[in-house]
């Protein structure tokens, strides 16, 4: 697939160009702290060192012919509109852009940031979901959907999902099954929960919510 | 359900409280700036300025009554793993904590937290796989089971589900389909995808996204 500049190298923006590089894209990682990217040197495709404000640096790094750019810069606000900003002038046609509150990604949007993101906000509420609730793991996929990874409830284990009925009961529906020392694999109506099994469920975020909390 | 204890008013440990406090659970919330424990007042149940390393502070704020705990320290490791350390001498049951290193994790772990988690960590590579391919959103599940949002390939639009055979065809399943301006639903046999759609697709890691790259 296409390459992808990524600027910002603190947890977020590594992690994001390590996974891009350990899946095959061409990354090319600049960060403004020589330590940070001296310690990245060989993990990612090319790391440099550079001041992503500085448009000519970009023009020199070869910056205006990728399609690809992640503006990963959180703490630093100006550095992040500044940076993203200029990645809109040399016309990167698909624009990535972490923001640390709601007032910086409509910033971002308005300047032309065609995807933001707001990482420790989203997972501040997945984990939340996770804490006050027995469910294992919580996606919301839209504002009235989610998927979870939750436990069977006792009453459901040893029942084909035929037999079960969860749709019309609960309005939740079991996606895949894994089953201890095994695999998650799709459900089917013949698939009969088992007591250490964990589950896939999605549905409307309250029913699946509710679906959780069944003993 | 049962009050939480909130230690840690960043992004992600503010994010955490407000969506617990949103969803009906009681918090306490600490953190050593008092400008950010004035900013969120009110916001949350209850929110106090005080040092969480200070086992007398925490007993005073009656901390050990508590059954859950989530330590939101990021950058200031000893910070993190003292407060951590002191929670599960005050016999908090069930302890979530964030790391920023898989080598903060290990040491959360062996202290004895049960829970760690890796906000900036996880959210680099989800969304590496959405900068990198043409899926709206990629879930990893487990190892090897994933879940994407994305468009449906030309080639199965106007197509009832159960007639484009996509488990066999590809090995995946899809689990919900949005049409525009409306909700997600759950998709059945009879479900016709459409060309604005967003589905939900699930199944082994290498083939949602191999599928979430058909043209
Ligand atoms: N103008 C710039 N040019 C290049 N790199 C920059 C620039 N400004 C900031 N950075 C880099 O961006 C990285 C991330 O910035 P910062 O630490 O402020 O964000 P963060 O959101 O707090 O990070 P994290 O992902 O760890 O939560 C840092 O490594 C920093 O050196
Ligand atoms: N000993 C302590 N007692 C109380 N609060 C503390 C203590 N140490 C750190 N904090 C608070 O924890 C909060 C988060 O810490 P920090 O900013 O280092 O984490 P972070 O992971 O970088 O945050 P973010 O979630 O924004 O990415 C800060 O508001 C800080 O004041």
């Amino acid at each position: 697939s296409e390459p992808v500049v990524v600027v910002g190298l603190g947890r977020f923006g590594t992690s994001l160009a390590l996974e891009l590089t350990r899946r095959g894209t061409e990354v090319l990682a600049i960060d403004r702290r020589p330590k940070v990217v001296q310690s990245l040197a060989g993990h990612i495709t090319h790391v440099v060192t550079a001041d992503s404000t500085d448009i000519e640096a970009l023009r020199q790094l070869g910056v205006p012919d990728f399609y690809r750019a992640v503006v990963a810069i959180g703490g630093d606000l100006e550095a992040s509109i500044l940076t993203a900003s200029l990645m809109v002038e040399l016309e990167i046609d698909d624009i990535w852009a972490k923001a640390i509150s709601r007032q910086h990604g409509r910033i971002l949007s308005r300047i032309g940031v065609q995807h933001v993101v707001f990482p420790e906000h989203d997972m501040g509420e997945r984990v939340a979901h996770m804490v006050s609730g027995r469910m294992l793991d919580y996606i919301e996929v839209d504002e009235n959907f989610a998927l979870i990874k939750t436990r069977p409830p006792k009453e459901y284990v040893g029942v084909p999902l035929g037999e079960s009925n969860l749709r019309r009961k609960h309005g939740v529906t079991v996606v895949a099954v894994k089953s201890p020392g095994e695999e998650f694999t799709y459900a089917t109506a013949d698939t009969e929960l088992g007591y250490g099994d964990v589950i896939i469920v999605s549905g409307r975020t309250e029913q699946v919510e509710r679906f959780a909390e069944l003993p």
